[in-house]
């Protein structure tokens, strides 16, 4: 699995992530559906 | 035949796996 | 709001869903057209089979990371320290960049404090000294006190056995 933990390192520090902004009160299952539907 | 069937299979799963692990990774990251 | 573990279980959960929507059974008939052509039954029967183990080895690896890891522990401990943040308004301590200036900020009361510590217990202790050895002199007085006694005691026994004898002659004479 080392293949994954070195490109682990870049990906964890790499700022420009979409960030998922969790308004409280927000439906937590629909916030995971999106990010899983959302073509990146 | 049916080894080159598996193997276009095998491809097509492992590209779809890679892009959803990338996608749990990022998720499990951000909220957890 | 769902605890982080519960987060994690429905992320996974929605991965597992994902790849199965992905691997569909059309899909598969795609790729193994031929033999499908031949045997449907089995074709559905074998693709059963392989997303069912795939599922269940995901999940079972997860769940070994999870064991690995305590993360059910640590996923609550998180949600803890976070809860307990939630009312603090200024920024949480960061390090200021210079290591021995946070070794000093950090060690320095908590060094303080020891001392501090260290000279209350030997003032008791010097108390306590103080107070053993003024009861040691009071004793040592109490004994020459005594050893006077008992030297004047004698004395005074010696001159009545003294006297007893010249009256003893006196009256032998």
């Amino acid at each position: 699995l080392n293949h994954l933990k070195n490109k682990y390192r870049a990906r964890f520090c790499h700022g420009g992530r979409n960030k998922i902004d969790l308004q409280p009160g927000q439906n937590i299952l629909k916030v995971i559906q999106d990010c899983f539907e959302s073509g990146s | 035949q049916i080894r080159k069937c598996t193997e276009k299979f095998l491809v097509f799963m492992k590209e779809h796996f890679d892009k959803l692990f990338a996608k749990m990774e990022e998720v499990v990251l951000q909220l957890v | 709001v769902p605890g982080r573990a519960q987060v994690f279980a429905t992320v996974v959960d929605t991965f597992l869903e994902k790849l199965v929507a992905a691997g569909s059974y059309q899909r598969f008939v795609n790729c193994y057209r031929c033999f499908y052509k031949l045997q449907p039954q089995l074709t559905r029967s074998i693709y059963d089979q392989f997303i069912s183990q795939l599922q269940a080895s995901i999940k079972e690896e997860v769940q070994e990371v999870k064991n690995e890891g305590n993360l059910e522990g640590l996923f609550s401990s998180l949600d803890k320290i976070v809860e307990e943040a939630k009312d603090r308004e200024e920024p949480a301590w960061r390090p200021s960049g210079i290591p021995e200036e946070d070794i000093r900020s950090t060690m320095v009361p908590y060094l303080l404090k020891h001392r501090s510590h260290l000279c209350r217990v030997l003032r008791e202790k010097e108390e306590e000294n103080r107070k053993v050895a003024e009861s040691v002199l009071m004793g040592r007085n109490r004994i020459a006190e005594l050893q006077q006694l008992i030297q004047a005691r004698q004395q005074a026994w010696q001159a009545i056995s003294k006297e007893q004898q010249e009256l003893i002659m006196t009256f032998q004479e």
